[in-house]
């Protein structure tokens, strides 16, 4: 499942 | 990553430092809400619940393990610690932080981007970051002599956002599809609460005095 682009944040 | 984020990201790391740094070498954490701790080391797990399923990249896997470590730490040094526990301000540090809990929790369950386990924690923790500070904020306008780390701390604490603020507009205008309404709105609100905190920083900064905020 792709990581939403906000979830590489901390 | 951009400048802006990772000056978010050390900025926030410095925090954490300095409180580490109080707590330490002075045994004391006088003026720390062991409340706002607990809830930043609830938020923190509550976000890096993907930390072992989605490798993002070296550096935030290991930034994950740090704000997971420290947070933790923090708490147990101010609970257990022999020493440091002494200092702890119980009778002034009342906000009821379960208050903030549920209604995030219940926020999550409403308002998320996708109805999935660890997307509704993901988006919970988000709600409880941006008001996780209250109860130190509440101590800070209770205590008479707050030591200057202290306020050093809360000051980086809210820079940390702000900046993040400035990063998601880079990223909004440089990426393509990156919209996230739920994290913005969240670290918006998160910042606006430090609104009358940075308010007299910079006054207490600007006058070269200590600061203190008004009853």
């Amino acid at each position: 499942e792709a990581h939403s682009s906000s979830h590489d944040e901390l | 990553m951009n400048i802006l984020r990772l000056a978010g990201d050390m900025t926030h790391l410095i925090s954490v430092i300095v409180l580490l740094l109080k707590i330490h070498s002075i045994k004391s954490c006088a003026g720390i809400s062991l409340k706002t701790q607990e809830l930043y080391a609830l938020v923190f797990v509550s976000r890096y619940l993907n930390i072992f399923t989605d490798f993002i990249s070296l550096y935030n896997t290991i930034m994950k393990l740090i704000f997971l470590g420290t947070s933790f730490s923090i708490v147990w040094y101010m609970r257990y610690h022999k020493i440091v526990r002494r200092s702890y301000d119980k009778d002034q540090d009342t906000f009821r932080h379960y208050f903030l809990v549920l209604p995030c929790l219940i926020l999550a369950l409403l308002i998320n981007e996708r109805f999935t386990f660890k997307e509704i924690m993901w988006t919970f923790s988000l709600y409880l970051e941006a008001v996780a500070i209250l109860p130190q904020l509440v101590l800070l306008q209770r205590t008479k002599n707050t030591d200057n780390l202290t306020v050093q701390y809360i000051f980086l604490l809210g820079a940390y956002r702000a900046l993040y603020i400035l990063n998601w507009i880079y990223r909004y205008f440089t990426e393509p599809d990156y919209l996230h309404w739920i994290t913005w709105i969240s670290g918006l609100v998160q910042t606006i609460l430090y609104g009358d905190f940075f308010y007299y920083y910079f006054l207490s900064w600007k006058n070269n005095v200590k600061l203190q905020l008004p009853a």
